[in-house]
């Protein structure tokens, strides 16, 4: 049942996929799964549809967590967000208006090998862990691999770093799988949302230059208030803007790559915390920080729905 | 211990270089010392401003913490044992047994 699964700890993959499997069985009213193909190492790909079923159109939000694997409070949050939607659906007016009007799509743990691996043996691994034929090292960063000025600035050539592009854009299962979906739903997919750890910052596009995007003024009004509606929580200051200049120039990112190809609202959350603890944020800080970043979350759902064309 | 306590003794660093020179060397140390990069995501983008956390092995701190004390590079040790903050973050027997 929902309140017999502890959303205040981490989970490994295989936990989290069972949880997935049960809301499945129990909650088909909201919650459809399904799989949009196979990792590097042959796991399913699990994506989560919630909202109300309608036959008739409407528009949708992605949300990806755990795209770095060692980065635990993404998928924890993905987990709590649905637990969130599902508990509130009928008593918060919000979150009703939300799963009536939209799907989300949303993806748990968007690294399924890096993420298993990261909970058997390298708590701090980042990449996938495909292989490479000429090089002993393993895996690609998977927010590099997008084919959005690919293996430009802020990404690597060498199959050895952690920032390794990939032989060529989309070369991981993970990344094309996804890719693929959102070409194909792309007319409907309203907003794109990723979360990674840490740094305490919303982010927008673009993250490989230096420039304004078109629609700014929409974008940055929803990251302001959405910022602001997370500090009213807990007191915690999130800093928000274009990655470039806010956390620093990478390309091939998978945010650039959802606004290039069409998606007009695209996010990257950096989650808690700014260094103290890093990736190891705390199981006890989990609940406090995925009650911030759900309010941020439902504020720039209803703000794009509200006052953005 | 989890992870057969491998991080016992890891520090977590950070650094902030001053100047594109201090970002230079400090690129290079971590590319000796094969440092896992916290954050930014890669070594090239370390640069003058950027705020950077390295971890670094047990056997690695003192090398790096010497370099950084003789450059004059103002530094400060986020995380001073990463095995022990892993486990006390953790509900240690449930999660093991979940391992």
């Amino acid at each position: 049942s929902l309140s017999g699964y502890n959303y205040e700890v981490y989970h490994s993959l295989e936990e989290i996929q069972n949880w997935m499997h049960h809301l499945n069985k129990t909650h088909s009213g909201l919650i459809h799964m399904f799989s949009i193909g196979k990792s590097y190492e042959g796991r399913s790909l699990y994506v989560l549809k919630l909202g109300r079923r309608s036959r008739s159109y409407k528009r949708a939000v992605w949300m990806d967590c755990g795209i770095h694997a060692r980065e635990w409070i993404g998928p924890a949050f993905c987990q709590w967000f649905v637990k969130e939607a599902l508990l509130t659906y009928r008593s918060d007016p919000t979150m009703r208006k939300m799963l009536n009007h939209l799907y989300f799509y949303i993806m748990p743990v968007f690294n399924v090998d890096g993420y298993h691996f990261s909970w058997t043996n390298d708590r701090f691994w980042r990449k996938t862990r495909s292989r490479n034929s000429r090089f002993r090292c393993r895996g690609v960063d998977a927010n590099r691999n997008w084919r959005v000025k690919w293996c430009d600035e802020g990404a690597s050539m060498h199959p050895c770093d952690d920032t390794y592009c990939g032989p060529f854009p989309e070369s991981e299962p993970e990344v094309k799988a996804v890719a693929n979906f959102l070409r194909k739903h792309r007319k409907h997919i309203t907003a794109y949302l990723s979360f990674h750890a840490y740094a305490q910052m919303l982010l927008y596009p673009y993250s490989y230059k230096y420039a304004t995007i078109p629609n700014f003024s929409c974008v940055e009004s929803a990251a302001y208030k959405a910022v602001n509606a997370l500090r009213s929580v807990h007191g915690v200051q999130y800093r928000y803007g274009p990655a470039s200049s806010t956390l620093y120039v990478s390309s091939g990112s998978s945010m650039d790559w959802a606004y290039k190809n069409g998606i007009p609202y695209t996010f990257a959350f950096e989650l808690r915390d700014t260094g103290h603890f890093g990736f190891l944020l705390p199981e006890t800080l989990i609940k406090p920080t995925c009650t911030e970043t759900m309010l941020a979350v439902k504020n720039i759902t209803m703000h794009l729905l509200k006052k953005c064309p | 211990h989890l992870y057969g306590n491998r991080y016992a003794g890891d520090k977590v660093i950070r650094f902030i270089p001053n100047t594109e020179e201090e970002a230079f060397v400090l690129k290079k140390i971590c590319h000796q010392l094969k440092v896992d990069l916290w954050q930014p995501g890669g070594v090239s983008q370390i640069s003058q401003g950027t705020v950077t956390d390295v971890h670094v092995p047990h056997n690695g701190s003192r090398t790096l913490l010497t370099f950084l004390e003789e450059a004059n590079i103002q530094y400060k040790i986020l995380i001073e044992d990463l095995q022990k903050v892993l486990e006390k973050g953790s509900s240690l027997p449930a999660w093991r047994s979940r391992r």
